[in-house]
């Protein structure tokens, strides 16, 4: 089964 | 002192109209080179990137740079007070204002009508993202990704896309059955109708269908869209708005547990 990830595991903060 | 005039407002209409679904408000980021928007949904799994260019603009003034936070639902209400064919002229008087005036001018120069909005403070996460080689990237008609969405969203809730050398396949499964839309290369790739795939290697995705159908609010913006996909990083869908700039909204695929 997969899980929806959110953006922030992809891209870093500023 | 911030002053952008667009001979149109029908662009900032459809402009509005391809992002207030996602997002409850913003930041517009306003300097010489134009107006950015850069903004996550509440879920922090799609983002929105919105890029206005200054010489899009039939006049464009820009003092300093300033932030103005903008709630989407409120300025849709103005603009929906506009008529397509009004020149729309947006207004900031101070370096941070807390307010922004919309004026509206019909073609004949007859009707004036001037909207005053309040601005708000939003304290938003902004994400670098980096330039990637993507190993698909697609461009097809923006309204059959449209047609697609909607049709395969009856379905299930995730939408598989698979990208080769042969085409793109959009599936999806649930209680009611499975759906499959193949489409291939097209061969006169200048057409409005073409699809067009730059492939290095091939991928398999799957994201929530939901946030595919919000991109599409886009299509009424460009008559093609742009998908470029590698595996296991955000998928970019990326709508041109004419010669002044794009939105790109990234989206964060669904992994394997």
């Amino acid at each position: 089964r997969s899980s929806q990830r959110t953006l922030t595991s992809f891209f870093s903060l500023n | 002192m911030f002053e952008a005039s667009l001979a149109q407002s029908a662009i900032l209409k459809k402009v509005l109209d391809a992002i207030k679904d996602l997002l409850n408000e913003a930041n517009f980021e306003c300097t010489d080179d134009g107006i950015k928007v850069q903004a996550m949904d509440n879920s922090h799994v799609s983002l929105v990137s919105l890029e206005l260019r200054s010489d899009g603009f039939e006049k464009y003034r820009c003092d300093r740079n300033l932030s103005m936070g903008v709630n989407l639902a409120s300025m849709a209400k103005i603009m929906r007070c506009s008529s397509n064919s009004d020149k729309v002229t947006i207004k900031a008087q101070d370096d941070n204002p807390d307010k922004v005036s919309f004026i509206f001018e019909s073609s004949n120069q007859e009707r004036i009508s001037d909207y005053e909005m309040k601005l708000m403070d939003i304290d938003a996460d902004q994400l670098g993202i980096p330039d990637t080689e993507y190993s698909c990237v697609v461009k097809m008609p923006s309204a059959e990704f449209a047609r697609i969405c909607k049709d395969l969203n009856q379905f299930g809730e995730s939408l598989v896309i698979s990208c080769s050398k042969e085409g793109i396949k959009f599936s999806t499964s649930g209680d009611l059955g499975s759906a499959n839309v193949k489409l291939a290369q097209t061969t006169d790739a200048d057409k409005d109708d073409a699809v067009t795939i730059e492939m290095r290697s091939p991928v398999t995705l799957t994201f929530a269908c939901r946030y595919l159908n919000h991109f599409t609010k886009a299509t009424p913006l460009s008559s093609q869209v742009q998908l470029s996909m590698s595996d296991e990083i955000p998928l970019l869908v990326e709508y041109r708005i004419g010669d002044m700039g794009c939105i790109k909204y990234y989206l964060a695929p669904k992994i394997d547990d």
